[in-house]
């Protein structure tokens, strides 16, 4: 079950 | 120059151990008022490190300038391993170091055994990562998660967690059938490692990679309790406390379909 998600989408690269 | 002296050599190695499965290489930053502070992501960018070794988990500490040492963890490990863990451990480095001296020291005997490593240049980028807000925070024995991870992923592939303000519960789904894990909150007070704390601000159920999760609990012996904070559809965070410092993990959770 799901799809995993990416940290890409909740932090930003700095 | 740096100079890191640690009572015992078993702290580094733990870590080490920790976090060589998740992210191959990853700099060493090292600082006279943070000690050594590491952020990596692994290659799926799914899970991230960020580990801090204040300078109060070594018996002494100094570092001149600030210095980046970039690790390779798997090469690091093979060395670490050479030294016993109850050696002090003294990790050395120039101001612009091409390798990282690492020195063990036997308490007993008159043994000293030195080994250096090679040092690389690692591009990686920086995530900043706010302080959030969390919806709750489970406190919890690291070995009892561990395990609850470890037994969870042969039944499935992701693993559920629902807090509620009176239970935190863990549920697996798989081909051959599923199952699930009920702790509610209680204080020992004899042994308050063994407690279970729930704080909650609102109820939460998210969804995990087992074999992340699994990665986690490779830190399970660098602490007696893990905090787990989670909030709706967001990473959650997973602290071991170091005497000194921390290691934490974040990861992102699955989404349905």
């Amino acid at each position: 079950g799901g799809v995993q998600g990416r940290l890409d989408g909740f932090f930003k690269v700095s | 120059m740096l100079e890191g002296k640690f009572e015992e050599a078993s702290l580094l190695k733990k870590v080490i151990e920790s976090i060589k499965d998740s992210v191959k290489l990853c700099n060493f930053n090292c600082s006279q008022s943070k000690g050594i502070t590491v952020q990596a992501i692994d290659d799926s960018r799914v899970l991230l490190i960020a580990l801090k070794i204040d300078s109060g988990s070594f018996q002494e500490f100094r570092c001149d300038r600030d210095l980046v040492l970039g690790l390779d963890l798997e090469s690091l490990s093979k060395i670490l391993k050479q030294g016993n863990n109850e050696d002090y451990l003294t990790i050395i480095a120039e101001d612009s170091p091409d390798s990282l001296l690492v020195v063990f020291e036997d308490k007993k005997k008159d043994r000293i055994s030195e080994f250096s490593l090679k040092l690389m240049d690692i591009d990686s980028d920086v995530l900043t990562i706010d302080d959030m807000e969390h919806d709750c925070s489970i406190t919890m024995p690291a070995y009892e998660f561990a395990k609850i991870a470890r037994d969870m992923k042969t039944l499935s592939e992701s693993l559920q967690i629902i807090i509620t303000k009176d239970s935190v519960k863990f549920n697996a789904e798989g081909q051959i059938g599923s199952g699930s894990i009920i702790l509610k909150p209680h204080t020992d007070m004899e042994k308050p490692d063994e407690s279970i704390k729930i704080e909650l601000n609102q109820p939460v159920v998210l969804t995990f990679g087992a074999k992340y999760l699994n990665d986690i609990v490779k830190a399970t012996a660098l602490s007696s309790t893990v905090t787990i904070k989670l909030t709706d559809k967001a990473p959650a965070l997973f602290e071991y406390r170091l005497p000194s410092g921390y290691l934490r993990y974040y990861l992102a959770p699955k989404f349905d379909d």
